[in-house]
């Protein structure tokens, strides 16, 4: 599923 | 990945390393706050959860077994290592980090990017994150004999934030303009509270 954007990060 | 968040990384990383170094190499954790250590254990394991669910790159996935693990191997030392545990400051340490757990975790249910578990535990660890700090700062306040690595480990730890907000500066001009008020607002509280930590810190 789409990762909701920003939560590529840690 | 921009070069300010893999400092911000690195940063946070090193502040990890540090503390790890002075309870390794002092075997003491004097000065240290054992419920900053417990809430950040409870940050990462509430937004690495998908580590599991969703692999997004090797090191994503490195870092955050990192974090976790060092994380636990803090708390562990200081709760159960038989000669760390005798030096944890308790009677000092007295900040009742609970509130905060629940304050974030209230935040979370009602500002989150999507009413999910997963969205409400991002937002969770992003709140608890930004506070987990206090306790740390309170026993400083509170300590005379502030040692110089818990003290490079509070500034360290500080320092990453602030890159991360250049960070989210510059994916905003690149990127384009995804919602991250979350992250915005949270990191710069984050900063913000160690504001006078960092004006004492280099006025020492």
């Amino acid at each position: 599923d789409d990762v909701v954007d920003g939560h590529d990060e840690l | 990945m921009n070069a300010f968040r893999f400092l911000g990384d690195m940063t946070h990383l090193f502040s990890v390393l540090v503390l790890l170094l002075k309870i390794y190499a002092t075997k003491s954790c004097s000065g240290v706050s054992r419920k900053t250590q417990e809430l950040y254990m409870v940050v990462f394991l509430a937004r690495y959860m998908d580590l599991f669910t969703d692999y997004i790159s090797l090191y994503n996935s490195v870092m955050k077994v990192v974090f976790i693990t060092s994380s636990a191997a803090i708390v562990w030392c200081m709760r159960r290592h038989p000669q760390v545990r005798r030096t944890y400051d308790k009677e000092q340490d007295t900040f009742r980090h609970v509130v905060l757990v629940a304050a974030a975790f209230v935040l979370a249910l009602i500002f989150n990017e999507r009413f999910t578990f997963r969205e409400i535990c991002w937002a969770f660890s992003i709140y608890l994150e930004a506070v987990a700090i206090l306790p740390q700062l309170v026993l400083l306040q509170r300590g005379r004999n502030v040692d110089n690595l818990t003290g490079q480990y509070v500034f360290f730890l500080g320092a990453y934030r602030a890159f991360y907000i250049l960070n989210w500066i510059y994916r905003y001009f690149t990127e384009g303009h995804h919602s991250r008020w979350i992250s915005w607002l949270s990191g710069l509280v984050q900063t913000g509270l160690y504001a006078d930590f960092f004006y004492y810190y280099f006025l020492r």
